[in-house]
């Protein structure tokens, strides 16, 4: 299973909405898909209609030992797509968890558990972060191989690189040895303005060969599909949105595929 | 003084950009304004054109009580606007100060310490927060008495307030009585699209007498001003961005005056 931290500590630049859609392109393609919503806004939860405040055991519960990955994920209207949801009280881990022995390896090694006990089996796992680089954050980057980094062509994108970089280096060196960053996705981009074009020149001059192919234009359909809970392949299947990341999801298939 | 608390958990929403240039736009109308990075990301600090990286103190240094608000101030190239600047280890307070007895009631405490002894007076201070509901952000709720919430016309704008309004009735009831939503600010406002005219119509009719009559419209002059380390003033004062923050400006001041 191929495992990638969708991480970003620049707020909403496009973490959430490149989790659920790229998640739905790449079970479009055939594959088998679970995304995690480990930001305790819930803003994946409620983009595939599930409610945070349900009962029903969600990653809150996972981090704390009390329910299994198999337990926690649910299918979604999407065939071969499921949701692992966040629930209201996520924003208490970081605390909560502060003093836990191997505070940080929490995700990695409930995934591996469930794995070993023969949990359902998905190709890809996405994880959404929330904008920061705290535990949660850190809990992702612990279990995944790869880091799918989305960013705004704008001046505090450049900014926030250097400290991603930096994160993902300790964690790589203390961590997770395996942990690379496999892809910088442009979101939200905006092709009419000067500011756009120069940012994305810039990124292309030092990160040239992990910036995707594949831009995700600015479309109005994106931000208005989670007010539906759908993916922008049940809202609206032939817009801009869905095609860039119908166009995304190959290009990550191919670059497995070429590897 | 006046302290107000900038703050909202969803991510890209325009808090750095409406702190820094409503900061402006106040000390254009003659408040001497004080603005305060409180976000580890150090975006209104880069804004201001200030190096995160530098020695001299900063609210990192405040916040381990190491230097008062008077060591960590630096006068801008704009009269009367003052920055507290945010360092590069900002972000590890949140677990530094986790066993701080009264860990939330640090910033507000070194004002009070700061004013007792005469230090600088302004007559605003505005705090930028971080994207979510930690340590730092509840210092900044602690120590104002006003909250100014920017939010974005989209969907996950409305999911976000509830949680907002739980955290600061919270905050309310247990460390600081005197704290209360003063205003919400609809930023980055693209009026060609039904889905910003639905949310506003939506916020208005649950929020309306806090909702601002000023909206700031989306204006790429307000991004590309960070690059230059300059407020919109500086930057671009002709600019529809130049002239939403002045009349935001005005509203603010006006509100007080009325009160
Ligand atoms: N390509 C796009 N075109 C138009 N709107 C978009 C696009 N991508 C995202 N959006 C909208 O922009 C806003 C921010 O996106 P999103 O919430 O996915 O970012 P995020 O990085 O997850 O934010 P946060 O940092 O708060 O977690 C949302 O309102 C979303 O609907
Ligand atoms: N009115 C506007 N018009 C155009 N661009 C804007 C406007 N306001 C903010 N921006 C741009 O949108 C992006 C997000 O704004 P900003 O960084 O101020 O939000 P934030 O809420 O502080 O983000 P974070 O949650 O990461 O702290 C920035 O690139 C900024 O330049
Ligand atoms: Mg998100
Ligand atoms: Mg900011």
């Amino acid at each position: 299973m191929r495992r990638i931290a969708v991480t970003n500590q620049k707020g909403g630049v496009g973490k959430t909405t490149t989790t659920v859609n790229l998640g739905a392109a790449l079970a479009h393609l055939g594959q088998r898909v679970l995304v995690c919503d480990f930001d305790p806004q819930c803003n994946l939860t409620v983009h595939l209609d599930v409610d945070p405040a349900s009962e029903a055991p969600n990653l809150y519960d996972l981090l704390h030992g009390r329910a299994s990955l198999s337990e926690v994920a649910l299918a979604t209207e999407h065939e071969r797509l499921w949701v692992a949801p966040a629930g209201v009280d996520l924003a208490g881990v970081e605390l909560e968890l502060a003093n836990e022995v191997g505070r940080e390896t929490i995700l990695g090694r409930a995934l591996d558990a469930d794995a070993a006990q023969g949990g359902e089996s998905y190709d890809i796992l996405l994880v959404d972060c929330p904008p920061s680089l705290g535990l949660l954050s850190l809990n992702a980057l612990v279990a995944c191989e790869e880091v799918l980094v989305p960013i705004q062509a704008e001046f505090f994108a450049l900014q926030g690189l250097g400290k991603l970089l930096e994160v993902v280096g300790l964690v790589q060196q203390r961590l997770n040895p395996k942990l690379r960053i496999s892809c910088l996705v442009s979101c939200r981009y905006d092709p009419s303005t000067n500011l756009s074009r120069a940012v994305i020149a810039d990124v292309r001059e030092h990160f040239g060969e992990i910036l995707a192919e594949t831009v995700i234009r600015r479309n109005v359909k994106l931000a208005e599909a989670p007010s539906h809970g759908k993916t922008i392949f049940a809202y609206a299947p032939d817009s801009r949105g869905a095609q860039d990341y119908l166009s995304l999801a190959r290009e990550l298939l191919g670059a497995v595929a070429g590897a």
